[in-house]
């Protein structure tokens, strides 16, 4: 059976209104190590991996391994009746019909119990190499998503170009064209606002910004987010969380014909 | 014109 305590419920609530417009159903997959999430969006542009590691509850107990199949919509609507502050625990049977939610409020004494039916969901999983990136950049999650906005106002892509201590964010539009560059920086008083490149080559690659902002969506869960770029490969946009978990997402690059 | 790709192309079916 599986039983994981979080002592906030924000955290989960957090995860699933950043995905829940990007993928529907999906089976969050628990074992020993923790609960992993993998799904594609429809168009197959997007993916999305979370990773709660068995650290991040406390306690977590799953003896085997148990697929929970959710739609997002109705995991969304049963996480809105926690209090971010609430101490939530999930349990589920070996081979369960329905997950368990248990709020628990630590400064009254209320209880919630919720059940959310489960559903049969047949994911396609995917493989992601192991890749050594050419350009990784971490920057303030804030930053970016307001980058990703401003941007998809002028156009429907925006071309990140990262070289030695810069990163260009640029778009080109029917009404006209923008362009944001970032350097590396630093600042021991302001740490939240550091911008940080690593580069081992110069690197160019359009993306779509409709998915960017998408991603965005998750800038609540981390001060920051890390950017991984490499030539002709998907990028990845990663989201750290406590203990070694995180949330992921992958988007195909838009390349000329 | 640019062309979005799909990650089928880049990931393995496992």
């Amino acid at each position: 059976m599986l039983e994981a305590r979080l002592e906030q419920a924000s955290i989960l609530k957090k995860v699933v209104d950043a995905i829940k417009d990007l993928v529907q159903d999906c089976n969050f997959d628990c074992n020993d190590s923790g609960i992993a999430l993998q799904a594609m969006d429809n168009s197959h542009v997007a993916l999305v991996s979370m990773m709660l590691k068995s650290d991040t509850f406390s306690p977590f107990r799953c003896d085997r391994n148990i697929a929970l199949g959710i739609n997002l919509n109705s995991f969304q609507k049963v996480l809105r009746c926690a209090q971010n502050e609430d101490i939530l625990t999930l349990k589920a049977d070996d081979s369960p019909d329905v997950v368990s939610l248990v709020f628990e409020s630590s400064e009254q004494d209320r209880i919630s119990e919720y059940d959310i039916k489960l559903m049969d969901i047949d994911q396609e999983h995917l493989g992601i190499p192991d890749t050594e990136y050419a350009a990784t950049i971490t920057m303030p999650s804030g930053e970016f998503q307001r980058i990703c906005r401003d941007l998809s106002a002028l156009s429907e892509s925006v071309a990140i170009e990262a070289e030695k201590n810069a990163v260009k964010f640029v778009c080109n539009g029917d009404i006209g064209n923008g362009a944001i560059s970032l350097r590396n920086h630093s600042s021991v008083e302001k740490p939240e606002q550091n911008v940080n490149i690593e580069l081992s080559e110069p690197v160019a690659l359009t993306f779509s910004l409709k998915y960017l902002v998408n991603f965005c969506k998750a800038s609540g869960l981390s001060g920051s987010v890390k950017l991984c770029l490499s030539n002709e490969v998907p990028l990845l946009v990663e989201y750290e969380l406590a203990s070694n978990s995180y949330l992921r997402f992958y988007l195909a690059p838009k390349i000329g014909d | 014109s640019l062309k979005q790709q799909k990650l089928g192309q880049y990931f393995y079916q496992s």
